[in-house]
């Protein structure tokens, strides 16, 4: 089974909309995929048009609001055919806090072993993270092997995505599985010239990891509003053939060495 | 003196720059200006062409990487006449860390002693929050009487909106002078539906709040990478005449009741 965390500190750049369409797309592919939302804003699920009552947090503290135990699959909400969600949301603000008061040397893994599955009933494990960076940015990486950074082609996204570099680096000390696979190229606006100056920075610095870029393409913002993937909400979208070609990159590709 | 937080929990909303180029904007109009960078990305620096040694983390602890004794203005880098930078970066995770191992009943005030001065040397704070949700956030809420919340006009901006409210108002209940003051919409696009469609959803629910939109403008995706301001990458460009009209209503709307 692959682990996959969407990562990248810098906010608004595509982690979930990439993190929910690349589901969907591996999914319609025949993989069976779990979404874990690791976000207190808990987008996935309105990404996705449903409202599960349990989630990441049941997930690992096995209780849910009453105090009575919930088992694992409870927890996870079937989002399409071969997709499921474990939500994220407000939850997770308690969660942050718990993991903050465990001791120093034990931390950035304390989640480790419930969010790591024992069987093989999955093919994929997408986890759509947070911007910023926190104790359960932390926790994710220790618990993936390849993560894929989205990198917005405007603005200060190089700088943005050095700092990213650092802290993958840092986490690799500790998780020595972890790679930066894919570095994703996101809202690629051909007629800019900053687009293509950032997208020649990036092939410069990260040839091997290069995707093939996400246009810039307005069905993929209204999509969510209705609650739907790309491939639903407009399958003819520029936006929903990039998704496909990711997705294709994702299965070929086979994952870590 | 006013302290105003630049917060939302959804990422790439324009919260640096808005609060990169309002302080400028304050400064410029001869407020004396101190902008916080509580981000661990660091990008205010960066925004303003300057490379500070010291900031908040020797701000709060007093010592430098050596351990040797650091004062408060030590760590205040001029960056503009008028205008001093408390740089975020790297080790604000640190910071981060230390506030999670305080007790529960101070770990959400453990910064507000010493994050609002004790004299009037100051007009305003200025504080660049990161995105997403974590213990600094919180923190941060506790040491401001005034939020600003940038709010992108694309794909799930007001989800968004609302679910930032709901923290301010659990912060609320702590720090009773908290006032949701301003809801900046940005990125506005004359040319999409979208835009109009949430700006009006924005002036139904926050009618007192609402300001004046920023417009997207590329210009002010490419002062950063020049280390300047909006005001001095091109005086002329829309993004200066709309954070202009900002600093204005800032100044004249006087602040807390
Ligand atoms: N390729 C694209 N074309 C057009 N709009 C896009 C594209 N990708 C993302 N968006 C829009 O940009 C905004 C930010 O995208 P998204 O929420 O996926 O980013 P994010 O990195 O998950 O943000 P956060 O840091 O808050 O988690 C959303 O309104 C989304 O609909
Ligand atoms: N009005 C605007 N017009 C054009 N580009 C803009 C505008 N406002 C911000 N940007 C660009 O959008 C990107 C995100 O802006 P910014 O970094 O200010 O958002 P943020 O909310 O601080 O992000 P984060 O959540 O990562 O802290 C940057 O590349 C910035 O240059
Ligand atoms: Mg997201
Ligand atoms: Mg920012």
């Amino acid at each position: 089974m692959r682990r996959i965390a969407i990562a990248m500190a810098k906010g608004g750049v595509g982690k979930t909309t990439t993190a929910v369409n690349l589901s969907h797309g591996l999914a319609r592919a025949g993989a069976r995929v779990l979404l874990v939302d690791c976000d207190t804003q808990g987008q996935a699920a309105k990404f996705l048009g449903i409202d599960p009552p349990l989630g990441l947090y049941e997930f690992v503290t096995r209780r849910d609001d009453k105090g009575a135990p919930v088992s694992k699959k409870d927890t996870l909400c079937p989002a399409r055919p071969n997709l499921w969600l474990l939500a994220g949301g407000d939850k997770l603000i308690e969660l942050k806090n718990w993991l903050g008061e465990q001791p120093r040397d034990i931390r950035p893994t304390a989640l480790r072993r419930s969010l790591v599955p024992k069987d093989d009933s999955l093919d994929f494990m997408i986890f759509d993270c947070a911007p910023g960076w926190d104790v359960l940015s932390v926790n994710i990486l220790m618990a993936v092997n390849e993560v894929l950074c989205p990198v917005a082609l405007q603005g200060p996204a190089l700088e943005g995505l050095k700092t990213f570099f650092r802290y993958l680096l840092s986490a690799q000390k500790v998780n020595k599985d972890l790679r930066l696979n894919y570095v994703l190229p996101t809202l690629f606006d051909k007629r800019t010239r900053q687009s293509y100056q950032i997208y020649q920075q990036l092939y410069r610095l990260f040839r091997r990891q290069l995707c093939d870029p996400i246009h810039y393409n307005v069905r993929l913002s209204e999509a969510p509003s209705q609650g739907q993937t790309i491939f639903e909400f407009e399958g003819h979208a520029i936006g929903a053939a990039d998704y496909e070609k990711l997705t294709r990159r994702i299965m070929d590709n086979g994952g870590p060495e």
